[in-house]
């Protein structure tokens, strides 16, 4: 099973 | 004072469609030099980057740094209802700071006029890297037709809504999606003869699991292209990116799955 990353992992949100 | 000219069925409308279902606010920053959309979906997995210079947007007129929140249905709602002929104008002053007024005129020069509220876009602020950065992150970038990107797309988005996979390698590029009762492998190999049409530049094989849902999402905008070109990283988002105008570009990002 994989895991799915959210964009908070790559890029900053502020 | 921002002034945007829209034609039905242009590429910021065609991104607006494309989103609709993704996201609530599209984040617009104009400046004198040009247009740079953002939208992040709500469960931020996937992400679409539009880049305007002002001298490929015919009638384009921004006289300050201006940054709002749109709201996407609205505005998607409003330009559905206006005609093919229609020349549409989307327009934020600074009497009427807070809203937007998108402005339908016909060849007869009768008119529609929307006004909705901007939405606040502070809160979903966020910040893509520059372009040197993500190229440092790339491992394998493949170049392709854009209607035979759309096709694969909505082939694996069909399959398998949950899991697809890209690889790229010096030799071929493949997809692959797992659906509940099949699978869908797809297979390119690269034709040392011909590499206007189709190009893998690798610097190690990739290979990358996301949801080819998103993917499927955005394919259809990148028609407004000839081409598209893939950028795939073993630590970062499947980057696919199209030229539109001149200078101006459609970026979209969806987010990687990964080994727990």
């Amino acid at each position: 099973v994989l895991t799915q990353l959210r964009m908070e992992a790559f890029y900053s949100f502020n | 004072m921002l002034e945007l000219p829209l034609v039905k069925g242009d590429p910021f409308h065609h991104v607006m469609e494309a989103i609709l279902d993704l996201s609530d606010v599209a984040h617009v920053v104009c400046t004198t030099r040009g247009l740079n959309l953002l939208a992040v979906d709500t469960k931020h997995l996937a992400i679409v980057s539009l880049l305007f210079p002002a001298e490929d947007f015919k009638g384009y007129t921004c006289d300050e740094y201006i940054s709002i929140g749109i709201p996407i249905r609205d505005l998607v709602n409003a330009i559905r209802c206006g005609d093919d002929k229609d020349t549409i104008t989307l327009k934020v002053g600074e009497e009427n700071f807070g809203t937007i007024t998108l402005s339908f005129v016909s060849p007869e020069k009768n008119t529609v006029d929307y006004e909705f509220r901007l939405v606040d876009a502070k809160l979903e602020r966020f910040r893509l890297p520059d372009r040197h950065f993500l190229r440092s992150k790339y491992q394998g970038s493949v170049k392709m037709p854009s209607v035979e990107f759309r096709r694969i797309c909505k082939c694996l988005s069909n399959f398998g809504d949950e899991y697809g996979v890209i690889s790229v390698t010096d030799e071929d590029l493949t997809y692959f999606a797992k659906g509940t009762d099949g699978d869908v492998y797809v297979e390119y190999k690269q034709q040392e003869e011909d590499t206007t049409i189709f190009k893998i530049d690798v610097r190690e094989p990739v290979r990358l699991a996301f949801n080819p849902k998103y993917l499927n999402t955005f394919a259809k905008v990148f028609t407004l292209s000839g081409q598209v070109k893939l950028f795939l990283s073993k630590t970062h988002p499947l980057m696919v990116e199209c030229k539109i105008g001149q200078k101006g570009r459609i970026r979209c990002f969806v987010a990687p799955k990964v080994e727990p």
